[in-house]
């Protein structure tokens, strides 16, 4: 079975679509892993910044949800080797009142991984990389459920700090009641300028808070990050020698050099 | 009854909270109004952003809606003259779940604000300002059922353009069916770099889609407004003359003259 992890904060715009599909993309392409990018959130970035148009988010991560399709065919190709994806589109944002009844709704990400086991094993995926939307809600903690380990991109900003707490409690509960053995993978600091008083002050906090687990590497602010969407590519294929798809490849090494050391 | 205006876009870290703090400090200060906040985000961000304490927020916009508290009993004061606050903590993202089996959920807000028609207009506020969560789920819509007119934070990014979209097809689909006369006052460009070429294509992009609807005055990306909510105040406060706060008090001066003239 793949390593799954999810890239998670509620707080918005931190980074975490960016680092969900440099992440994913750094895997398949730098260690000839292949590769499952699971689109979580209705506003489906993680689709548009691996190329996959709107109109092509049929059979998403809804439909297969809701047991409307299988597994095999929800899968996607992308034009990045070795990454595939499940897409999202806003259909998904509806699903948490239609399964307010549903007593194991936690577990249905979970249970539908673990029931398509074979088709998961059939495409040999390493890894499962979740992006998830900027909420605690259910998806959300249907990612929790489902996930190994969980990458959290920090945001070197006040607003972005005050929320770690918030996001730590939830981690703790739904390890005690519903995931034992969920643990966090690391804190990865983004849009991080050396020179700002602001940014010093959150890394300090952030090593103080959660010592090793914070990585190394941190993702400096750069403007080709940003462009890179627009041409449907991770920046580590938009601009492999920015300032951006340098550091990301740095962070894709740690993670898995603090993989193999488990 | 004073006029309701929510700040709104369900993707994240465009600069909901940050709009809406400056937005209704500046109109509480300069113009001499009496102007609540609501803060309807579990983050509570805009609560940290005007100064109140995570240990005060009892009485919250949670305790409201489930009819705990009278509407009295929630609104805190502010440091900031003539502002008041309902704040929000974490225990407000369980509202969806409790709610998904009441048919009137989404009039919730609405409703209780007219209930409360006699203790607010003892408060004799002319604006109410509703800070929005990064979704377009239970809490965002009952906000757009409750509102007259909508500030739409919009950063110059490729995601954050490919969102708005989304939240158009929303905004008509309550105005049918929920809220027949609610508009959108403008739309804001935020975290505004002329320089950079992206930031000149989203604002045409935003111009030919919304016409006279994109306000004039832009938000330019100002360290002093990040660095503003550590200190609990407003950048229009923290630092009067720097880009942030002349940027905003501009705004909030175009923001007036179109209630004005309208
Ligand atoms: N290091 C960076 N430098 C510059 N821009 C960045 C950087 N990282 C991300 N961005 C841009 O900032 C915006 C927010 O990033 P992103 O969408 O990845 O965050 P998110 O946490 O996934 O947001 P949401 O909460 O809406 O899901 C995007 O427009 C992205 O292109
Ligand atoms: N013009 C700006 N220049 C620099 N930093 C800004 C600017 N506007 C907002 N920020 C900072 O960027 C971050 C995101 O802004 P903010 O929290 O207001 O966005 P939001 O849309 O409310 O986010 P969320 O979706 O999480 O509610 C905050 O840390 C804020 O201080
Ligand atoms: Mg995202
Ligand atoms: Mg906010």
């Amino acid at each position: 079975m793949p390593r799954i992890i999810s890239v998670i904060n509620q707080k918005g715009g931190v980074g975490k679509t960016t680092t969900a599909i440099n992440l994913a993309a750094g895997l398949a392409i730098k260690n000839w892993l292949n590769v499952l990018l699971i689109d979580l959130d209705p506003q489906g970035n993680a689709s548009t910044g691996v190329g996959i148009d709107p109109s092509q988010r049929d059979k998403s991560i809804y439909d297969l949800l809701i047991g409307k399709n299988s597994f095999s065919e929800s899968i996607k190709k992308t034009k990045i080797n070795n990454l595939k994806i499940i897409t999202a589109n806003p259909e998904l944002s509806g699903l948490e009142t239609e399964l307010a009844n549903d007593s194991q709704k936690a577990f249905l990400l979970k249970n539908l991984i673990g029931d398509s086991f074979q088709e998961i094993e059939k495409e040999n995926f390493s890894y499962i990389i979740i992006d998830c939307p900027p909420s605690l809600s259910l998806l959300t903690i249907m990612s929790l459920v489902a996930s190994n380990t969980l990458v959290v991109p920090l945001q070197a900003e006040f607003f972005a700090l005050e929320g770690l707490s918030q996001l730590v409690k939830t981690i703790e509960r739904i390890k005690i009641n519903l995931n034992k053995d969920l643990d966090i993978h690391g804190i990865l600091l983004t849009m991080f300028d050396k020179r700002n008083k602001l940014c010093g002050e959150v890394e300090k906090e952030a090593r103080n808070f959660f010592g090793q687990k914070v990585y190394n590497s941190n993702i400096p602010r750069n403007v080709r990050i940003s462009e890179a969407p627009s041409f449907g590519l991770p920046v580590i294929l938009y601009d492999k020698y920015c300032a951006g798809a340098l550091a990301y490849n740095e962070f894709v090494e740690e993670f898995i050099t603090r993989e193999t050391s488990k």
